[in-house]
């Protein structure tokens, strides 16, 4: 219904608002109406200023700053309707140091309610883990599951 | 609700029994080399939570996340995933709503009621696929359909257009080029 | 014309087999026509075992055997038509250590005849330059070049 | 062809002139954090190339490749970028054909000639597009047509549908999965 769209889009954009400063250290983002007028049937843009540089769409940012806005997305539509677990696949592929360190900082508030599986080739993210799985494949082709103690970090790069 | 379990057998590349603990909260890291199976363990819980389509698992047929054999050991004949959940909230006599269930047994006329089954917060949800194409869902050990499953989820979440899985290479379609599908995903969570 | 496509393929075709093998520290993969009676209309399969696992379609590969494919592939036709220099964007990001070491092992080889830019967050990368470019931003929104000396190269990982 | 020299000057982020020095073969890194550039420099290579379509380059149109200012600098009015490229193996006589080209002066009944310009066996090719919608082409730094400088490349494994600059997250697309994009694939490199 209209009025429950309005609802959690005002919310999960203040949300969004919020991640992106922390995400960005700063600057800003934010989504709008496409159609102010007609909310109802309207599409939404969504554009961002990372600290210092011009409003834009969020499709123009670069491939690392793209998945750093995609992320604050994801966190404010979570904190809207939060989810037992969060599964994420090399979120973190694209991302400087400085960019992992702000992500796993928001990842640890956001896991107090939610267990977040990361899975991840960076010793900087795994360095933000409580836990962690180790998996081989010694014989070829068949996977094993190994835990890992988190001192074993650095080896278990393979 | 918060996960406390995910088992696996025969599903991909994990041809034996794997089982992974949570603790419900926190951050749990996956790590290892390329194509050692991180990714598959991803499917498997996209899988028991219903995923329909083959091509969302990487595959042409849903057949194909049986584990296929390598040159050493031979295909199995069935994948099967199992996803344990609590509820901490839920007093320890409601139990989910699935028709088969079995009733609870309550001895009347005592000061306390005896629970069963021991672990009434916790919900097990199981998938099931044989080669021979037939597969079977199991909600605490009964047999459900897709659908009970999916009733769990509403509103955890997980239903079918969460974004709760991000899959490897994915999460740019969060921010997609087109508005209207923005408006979908805001829809999803309201 | 038929012939210079059929000399073309079957050359690429040797270099793909070659190449895949290196990066792949063993296992198989080649390129098939899916119409070998009609050559001249055919499409292109390809199909790739990594060490010990068993010969499927490309594109079942996991993300980092998939980039390794591809370089295989790219290498392959470079070797073939060589160009003066090839740009690469973060290839490397799905990549482990291991598979780092042998990509930039080829690429060295490879270097002999062109110019490789390679763009990259990875410090594994790095210690397979022979110069290296540091992009800064001190003042927003300005890129500004650097020349940056190797032993800089940790330092450099922002 | 050995790639030399890489110029540019209110090019996206490079609103100040720009060089980078090449040894025409080996490794050379681009580092730096998210955001700085980095890819900017891949476009403007591919740009200076001749590439027709602003899409290919992150923009909606092509004026979006010119230094666009921010909030303490006005934005420009040109971008312009540069390549230099060295043909170790041409004689020193030879020149490109470019027919606008300044004549070689070639001085008669001595037993050398004097070779005019100095380094004839260097290519300099130029891009500059204006704010109006102007857009010149330069070879040598005489005009020249698009045409031109796809000439001077063919064969040499940079034209336009050349795999020599593979953009962010785009490595996959060499694997297309349609057979007949892989075919053209092939085409294009025989
Ligand atoms: N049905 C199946 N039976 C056996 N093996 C399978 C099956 N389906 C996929 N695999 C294997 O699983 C492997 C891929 O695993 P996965 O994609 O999880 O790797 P990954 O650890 O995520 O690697 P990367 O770090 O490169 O992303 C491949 O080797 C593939 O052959
Ligand atoms: N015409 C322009 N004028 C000014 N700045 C521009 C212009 N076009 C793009 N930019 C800026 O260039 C930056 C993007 O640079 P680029 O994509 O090269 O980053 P990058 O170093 O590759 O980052 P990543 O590591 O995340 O891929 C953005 O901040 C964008 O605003
Ligand atoms: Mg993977
Ligand atoms: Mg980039």
């Amino acid at each position: 219904s209209r009025t429950r769209f309005q609802e959690a889009f005002t919310a999960i954009n203040e949300n969004f608002k919020q991640a992106f400063q922390t995400l960005f250290a700063g600057g800003s983002g934010e989504m709008r109406l496409t159609d102010e007028s007609n909310a109802s049937e309207s599409g939404i843009d969504i554009i961002a200023s990372p600290p210092g540089k011009k409003l834009q769409n969020v499709l123009l940012l670069s491939g690392g700053e793209k998945s750093m806005a995609a992320m604050a997305l994801l966190m404010a539509i979570f904190k809207f309707q939060p989810s037992p677990f969060c599964v994420l696949d090399e979120v973190d592929a694209p991302l400087d140091e400085a960019n992992i360190g702000r992500l796993t900082k928001l990842l640890k508030e956001m896991a107090v309610d939610t267990q977040f599986i990361i899975i991840t080739h960076s010793k900087k993210t795994m360095e933000a883990a409580q836990s962690m799985y180790g998996v081989t494949m010694q014989e070829a082709g068949i996977s094993k599951l190994v835990s890992v103690k988190m001192q074993a970090a650095e080896a278990a790069v393979a | 609700l918060k996960l406390k379990r995910v088992e696996l057998q025969g599903f991909k590349s994990f041809c034996d029994r794997t089982e992974l603990k949570f603790n419900g909260s926190g951050i749990a890291a996956v790590v290892g080399p390329n194509g050692c199976g991180k990714s598959n363990l991803s499917d498997a819980i996209t899988w028991v939570l219903g995923e329909q389509s083959a091509r969302s698992l990487r595959g042409a047929r849903m057949e194909d996340v049986i584990f296929a054999g390598t040159r050493n050991r031979k295909a199995v004949g069935m994948a099967a995933v199992t996803m344990v959940l609590m509820d901490p909230g839920t007093p320890p006599l409601e139990q989910h709503p699935v028709p088969s269930a079995e009733p609870v047994v309550e001895v009347e006329g005592e000061s306390n009621v005896t629970v069963l089954p021991a672990k009434a917060s916790e919900v097990t949800i199981t998938r099931r696929l044989f080669r021979s194409g037939e597969s079977e869902y199991l909600i605490d050990g009964r047999q459900a359909r897709l659908r009970d499953i999916q009733d769990i989820f509403m509103g955890s979440g997980l239903g079918p257009e969460s974004y709760a899985i991000i899959e490897q290479g994915r999460i740019g379609q969060i921010l997609s080029s087109k508005p209207y599908d923005r408006r979908a995903v805001i829809e999803e969570a309201a």
